[in-house]
């Protein structure tokens, strides 16, 4: 119900944002 | 009929208080077994951790709101952590579908991670209850002029706004039951950090920058056109 504009790839997490892929 | 501000406050604050009460102030079943599964356990750091920003947050609290609020903070606390539990075993779930990975040793053990995380929970059960204060009525028994809003918690935790960045869009991805001005609330912060708060001199981000321009363009510019 939000429309908060997502910009994570879908290759892209918070494994990758911590550097922990 | 229609709600007026401190009605909606009192709903969205009651409805989060409704919504975290099956959570519990520990870490679940499900949670144990991430943590199991880690090369190295994290349960007993995340729970010093838990407990000594919880000593932090409930001085910080008394200070800002005064000596007879503490159990005000306690209870803030309280369901920071739940939700911050709650959001965790949801990212992780979400991470292993997408990585086929069970063990998160390395997340798990990164206490900018878990920090980042509980930080942008209780953010958000500070600016449910916080709501009024932007609407500047007394409803939440912390009078208007104390501002606990953003990003009062960074200082608290001495966390880099770069860092609390990092997990917002997660966040928001790994717990649907956030209410749309709550959303709307964490898309305000991320809009502050990147304008401003990331820019400050003791940033994370400069060594980023400076790291990726050592290792060079990723990309070659494009061709100008002729």
């Amino acid at each position: 119900s939000h429309d908060y504009h997502f910009g994570l790839e879908d290759h892209e997490g918070i494994s990758e944002l911590f550097d922990c892929d | 009929p229609p709600q007026t501000p401190v009605r909606a406050a009192m709903n969205s604050i009651a409805q989060l208080r409704v919504d975290l009460t099956a959570s519990g102030d520990q870490p679940s079943a499900n949670l144990a077994v991430y943590f199991k599964n880690c090369t190295v356990d994290p349960t007993k750091e995340v729970l010093q951790r838990v407990e000594s920003l919880s000593q932090l947050f409930f001085q910080r609290f008394g200070q800002a709101v005064g000596p007879r609020c503490v159990g005000l903070g306690k209870q803030r606390f309280t369901l920071g952590i739940r939700l911050y539990y709650r959001v965790m075993e949801s990212m992780l779930k979400s991470e292993e579908k997408r990585l086929s990975v069970q063990n998160f040793s390395k997340l798990l053990n990164d206490s900018t991670f878990h920090t980042s995380l509980l930080a942008c929970a209780l953010e958000v059960v500070m600016a449910t209850y916080g709501g009024s204060s932007t609407t500047g009525v007394y409803s939440n028994g912390v009078s208007p002029e104390t501002d606990l809003s953003f990003p009062w918690i960074l200082d608290v935790f001495q966390l880099a706004a770069f860092d609390f960045y990092k997990v917002i869009e997660s966040f928001i991805k790994a717990e649907p039951n956030l209410t749309k001005d709550i959303v709307k609330h964490l898309e305000r912060c991320e809009y502050q950090i990147m304008e401003s708060i990331a820019w400050r001199g003791d940033s994370p981000l400069f060594e980023l920058l400076r790291q990726t321009h050592e290792d060079g363009p990723v990309e070659q510019a494009e061709p100008t056109a002729t």
